[in-house]
């Protein structure tokens, strides 16, 4: 019960046979990094980490996980929401709902762009984005136009065009401008 | 000492251990945004 | 059979609902038939109905192929279990009854895939209905039930909020992984699971903290029996890894439940997991702003933190106890006889194997050292705010003679026992914390103790170092005693014969 009994956990065998304890029990490890996995701390304020705790291994939370969270009533029943009878709105038909779906903000045409795919929204926000200037290329699959600050310098055999362009990245969901060598028939 | 039996099943427990998407929000349908209609190859096609 | 018609009329309700939305009337449709043909129409149905469509999914599972949906039927179940735990009437049988039916049945049918299966068990399918049932739970309880129009059942419904954690962690407890080993990642999963632990937590009034300690312990209870010396399986010390990163998660969100139970949590832990008990006796109140423990002028009596009183969740040692009363009498009136009536009634009748450093078994019970210590603590900190500091902050005092004859008068086990438990009081601050580490700075270099100074000393120096030669968190009130005992003139401990003579010790120190 003396202070010999530490002495093989302070004297870091070289040999694993020779180690009488699992040091990862006794003296343990530097916790920062467990700590950083669980979002502790994220910022001087504590943060309470449990209502979205994911897994007990830092290894197996693969992916967010949907937290607790509440939709209140009046979020549910929203009467006449452009125009539609149900909450959410369905959009079924290019000639009738094309105009309900110009009232939409540009992310929320990008989300529903990337959402629903192979589906009628995704043609109605392509139809209006391109409405607003907005175009699509066909190999970075991202939305792109030009920058109004400044006018592109088109190339000499007329296909493509220098200049800067402000993409919709959908990875980081933000507006970023971009000087760009723009191919006119990379764009639909 | 832990019996062989035991070892394996904890060992197959490690294995099969949930992750973060098994105790992710259980899947039901969901009504359609809108009905299926053919849009270009170049589109994204998973959300 | 009847088995099979029960398939069918499961495989209806999960193709029902891959069509319409889990709300839509057609569901209330389908159960009430359910009900009116007999299907759910008593217990016997019920668990026969339950059992086949359990098997079912189970089996499900393991045909599904593992990119697609796996868990389809699995969460259809769930769905189904949740909303009769709404709907039904109730009047026959209670909302209890039926909630520890269906788990019963799931058990039953968990269990016996457990067994069968041995190692080709798979815990997903298990894991994630009763995951679902959590969450179903939660979305149903948000808002206090406020999705649940009809008041009489809102009502009854937040009246069952409590049951069914108590009634769900039950069975939990009776699944824990020394008894289902082919579940322990799932089930350590479970107790951890965001609808379930931060829950618990904070049920009203405490009242999810019983059965939570009761499924902490299970856990270390499990590490404890597995953790040997020389090895420890791989699986076993991902368990603990595990078991650790949840104790952050608590100590981060809701200390209290470390603080206030601590001594249970001590009682159980496995004596080499050094970090793991820094970790719990290192959680401090949310306020509380700690004081740098290195700082050369400070000094506890002037905190008045120190002067408060720490939350303990229950008296440690409780009336059953034979030595209440001794330990009681005996810090009213200190007699030998009570002493010696003490000092018999801590062994143990057999050897407690433990996997502690340095030693193998115990002879004493440390349990009840732990209470007697903890107890004598309370009572300090209860007499505190009558009497003076001079009476309680006295080798004279009877707290103080009881803890020192414990000491002189045990084995050298006995010394170590009572030593480290004091160490164990050392944590935030607080009056246990203060007159704890009074006491062994008092111990440290008494006269009293005649030839077995040297003894005590080493003692007290190992409790302390033990929990300082571990990485951080350290606990607050070692690392300020410490530091004092460091620059406490009356004592160089260079010069102690067992520091002299542990060149591995003694270059520890003298840096410091």
């Amino acid at each position: 019960f003396g202070l010999k009994a530490l002495v093989p956990l302070i004297r870091q065998e070289d040999h694993e046979s020779a180690q009488t304890y699992d040091s990862s029990m006794t003296l343990g490890a530097d916790l920062s990094s467990m700590l950083h996995s669980l979002g502790i701390p994220r910022d001087s304020k504590r943060h309470k980490v449990l209502y979205t705790f994911q897994s007990p291994w830092a290894e197996t939370s693969r992916s967010e996980v949907e937290p607790r969270f509440f939709i209140p009533e009046s979020f549910t029943n929203i009467p006449e929401v452009l125009q539609s009878q149900s909450t959410p709105p369905c959009f079924n038909s290019v000639q009738e709902d094309h105009q309900r779906v110009a009232l939409f903000q540009d992310e929320t045409l990008f989300y529903l762009f990337y959402k629903h795919p192979g589906t009628v929204i995704q043609e109605l926000t392509y139809l209006e984005l391109r409405k607003r200037n907005w175009r699509y290329h066909k190999t970075l699959k991202a939305w792109l136009t030009k920058d109004p600050k400044m006018e592109p310098a088109v190339s000499a055999d007329g296909l493509s065009e220098r200049g800067s362009y402000v993409f919709f990245d959908p990875q980081r969901w933000e507006k970023c401008q971009r000087d760009f060598l723009l191919f006119y028939n990379a764009i639909m | 000492k832990m019996p062989d039996r035991m070892k394996a099943q904890l060992e197959s427990s490690l294995l099969n251990c949930p992750d973060s998407l098994d105790a992710d929000s259980p899947h039901f349908y969901r009504k359609p945004l809108s009905l299926p209609h053919p849009t270009s190859i170049f589109f994204p096609s998973e959300p | 059979t009847r088995k099979e018609r029960y398939f069918l009329v499961f495989t209806e309700w999960v193709k029902l609902l891959q069509r319409v939305e889990t709300d839509d009337i057609s569901t209330l449709v389908f159960i009430r038939q359910m009900m009116e043909k007999g299907v759910l129409s008593n217990s016997d149905s019920l668990i026969e109905f339950f059992k086949a469509a359990l098997e079912l999914s189970v089996f499900s599972f393991k045909e599904s192929d593992p990119t697609g949906e796996v868990f389809t039927t699995i969460d259809a179940i769930g769905k189904l279990i949740t909303k009769l735990l709404v709907l039904q009437a109730f009047s026959d049988i209670s909302r209890s009854e039926y909630f520890n039916i269906v788990l019963s049945v799931i058990a039953v049918v968990f269990a016996k895939d457990h067994e069968q299966k041995y190692v080709t068990f798979n815990e997903r399918p298990h894991f994630r209905l009763l995951s679902n049932l959590l969450y179903e739970w939660e979305v149903l309880r948000g808002h206090d039930f406020i999705k649940i129009s009809d008041n009489q059942t809102r009502r009854e419904l937040s009246e069952f909020d409590q049951e069914f954690y108590d009634i769900f962690s039950t069975y939990l407890h009776s699944l824990q992984p020394i008894a289902f080993p082919g579940f322990s990642f799932a089930w350590v999963t479970l107790i951890s699971h965001r609808m379930f632990l931060p829950t618990m937590l904070r049920l009203p009034k405490k009242s999810g903290w019983k059965n939570l300690m009761l499924l902490l312990i299970d856990l270390l209870n499990f590490l404890d029996t597995y953790t040997s010396k020389n090895e420890v399986s791989n699986a076993v010390s991902v368990v603990y890894k595990g078991a650790l990163r949840v104790f952050l998660g608590i100590s981060n969100d809701n200390p209290e439940f470390l603080i206030e139970n601590h001594l249970e949590f001590m009682n159980n832990l496995p004596p080499s997991y050094f970090q793991l008990k820094n970790v719990i006796l290192s959680s401090i109140p949310k306020k509380m702003m700690l004081p740098n423990p290195y700082d050369s002028n400070l000094s506890m009596e002037k905190l008045p933190a120190c002067q408060e009183l720490p939350e303990v969740f229950y008296d440690p040692i409780s009336d059953s106890s034979t030595l209440k009363k001794p330990v009681d009498n005996y810090l009213r009136i200190p007699t030998n006889s009570l002493l010696r009536t003490i000092l018999h009634g801590i062994y143990k009748t057999e050897y407690d194997i433990k996997n502690g450093v340095g030693y193998d078994l115990l002879a004493i019970d440390s349990n009840l050292v732990r209470a007697i210590v903890l107890h004598i603590g309370i009572e300090v900190g209860l007499e505190n705010q009558k009497m003076p500091y001079s009476a309680l902050f006295n080798a004279k005092s009877a707290y103080y003679t009881l803890l020192f004859n414990l000491i002189h008068e045990g084995t050298v086990e006995l010394k170590y026992q009572v030593v480290q438990v004091m160490a164990e009081q050392l944590r935030y601050p607080n009056i246990h914390t203060y007159w704890f580490s009074y006491v062994l700075k008092t111990m440290l270099t008494s006269k009293d103790w005649g030839e077995q100074l040297v003894d005590i000393q080493e003692i007290i120096l190992r409790s302390l170092l033990e929990r300082l030669i571990v990485n951080k968190p350290h606990a607050w009130g070692i690392s300020v005693l410490f530091s004092q005992i460091i620059r406490d003139k009356n004592i160089n401990l260079l010069e102690l014969p067992f520091v002299k003579n542990l060149p591995e010790i003694k270059n520890i120190l003298a840096p410091l």
